[in-house]
């Protein structure tokens, strides 16, 4: 991984960040594709980056169960680098989600019914509505690793894959897959819940709009508002009641009311202006009060800019600037009476929840110094971004 | 070119300028 800092005429560097450790000697796998994973991974031997003599299915399918996930990733593109024929057979009859996934994408349109069916049939045999609700600390490593890859999200992006790569399913295959994740959802988990809102929108389900809308009334968070009420649009009109259509209206409301950047802002003006355009003129008049959007509220009220000049500062009234043990306090209030907070967003400063004109300042002190951040303001035009 | 205009700080006390920057790179 690289990352830099800096910028703007401060000190800058360049990072690289890299795992020094040893690779694991039990790694037989590697040395079957006959590469180690040391020089950066099992596919590249000498000069035939692909054309290694390698049967997939002794090497490649059985270590997609293998716990290192880049391990698993690593074999499903050498899956997918194989001629498909060679393998086709023993994915379908390993039913392993990353297999399967590795033949939605390079497979042919014959291979979507067989990996819907397997995928349908094995999502309805497991245990999947019963999770336990997860706490949020312990999900990451619940969810790493190979337990990740049998997971019902791998499946679900299995399905995904074979609509989207080997053409649209039938009538009959949108029916078994209906029949399969609606008993699903809603879902303990968020993200899976998100995938299946997708995919129940695609399969066009009857139950997804009221499902959802029913989420949404419980969720306070910005992640589902965004993905629920961009997806809830690819549902025809003879989807929607006038109920639902009003419960949309509503969302958009408290769309409106969380905090975010310009796109958040922009997003919610689209899906409005998207939305009400395909309402009848009888529901216009009966959603009058909803339709207009709501005016953002910041938490404590812009102070009036002031009126009274101090002294035109310059640097040099400033020299040998040293900040430390300043009032922070004092520091937050001039922020408002400076007219920052009209523009600049600064995490915990309320009057600046709803600026987005100029960049956010949160992390400033990460990058700028001191005298940095005076020149800036006192320069503004000095460095051109 | 940047639309902030450095005017505004002018009204600020010289107490006040050094709690904004010391407010800003906290």
């Amino acid at each position: 991984m690289w990352f830099t800092t800096g910028g703007r005429r401060t000190q800058s560097a360049l990072y690289r960040v890299r795992w020094a450790g040893k690779p694991d000697e039990n790694a037989d796998f590697a040395e079957k594709a006959g590469a180690s994973v040391a020089d950066g991974g099992f596919v590249r031997k000498s000069d035939s980056k692909w054309e290694i003599k390698i049967d997939p299915v002794e090497v490649y399918l059985p270590n997609l169960e293998n716990e290192d996930r880049d391990v698993r990733f690593r074999m499903r593109l050498g899956l997918e680098n194989s001629p498909p024929d060679q393998w086709r057979d023993a994915a379908l009859k390993s039913q392993n989600p990353w297999a399967l996934m590795a033949l939605a994408r390079v497979g042919e349109e014959s291979d979507r019914g067989p990996i819907l069916k397997i995928l349908a049939e094995t999502i309805e045999q497991g245990s999947f509505a019963e999770q336990p609700k997860p706490n949020r600390q312990s999900r990451l490593d619940e969810l790493d690793g190979a337990q990740r890859s049998q997971t019902l999200l791998t499946r679900l992006r299995a399905i995904q894959l074979a609509c989207i790569r080997l053409g649209e399913p039938t009538d009959a295959e949108k029916k078994m897959l209906r029949e399969a994740l609606e008993p699903l959802f809603p879902h303990d988990l968020q993200d899976v819940n998100h995938e299946l809102c997708e995919i129940l929108v695609y399969l066009r389900s009857d139950k997804v709009l009221g499902t959802t809308l029913d989420l949404l009334d419980a969720s306070d968070d910005s992640r589902d508002w965004s993905h629920y009420l961009m997806f809830l649009r690819y549902l025809e009109d003879d989807f929607w009641t006038t109920d639902d259509r009003h419960r949309y209206l509503e969302g958009l409301k408290k769309f409106d009311s969380f905090a975010g950047g310009r796109w958040w802002i922009r997003a919610g003006e689209s899906l409005r202006k998207e939305f009400v355009a395909r309402l009848s003129e009888e529901e216009k008049s009966k959603f009058a009060e909803l339709i207009p959007p709501q005016q953002p509220k910041p938490d404590t009220p812009p102070a009036a800019p002031p009126t009274e000049i101090v002294k035109a500062w310059t640097m040099e009234d400033f020299a040998n600037l040293d900040v430390s043990g300043r009032d922070l306090k004092r520091g937050e209030a001039a922020y408002v009476k400076g007219q920052c907070a009209v523009c600049h967003k600064k995490a915990g400063n309320g009057a600046s929840a709803r600026a987005f004109l100029g960049p956010d300042l949160t992390s400033i002190a990460n990058r700028f110094g001191p005298s940095d951040i005076l020149e800036s303001i006192l320069h503004p035009s000095r460095v051109i971004a | 070119i940047s639309t902030m205009p450095p005017g505004l700080i002018y009204g600020l006390e010289r107490d006040e300028v050094l709690d904004l920057i010391g407010y800003l790179a906290a």
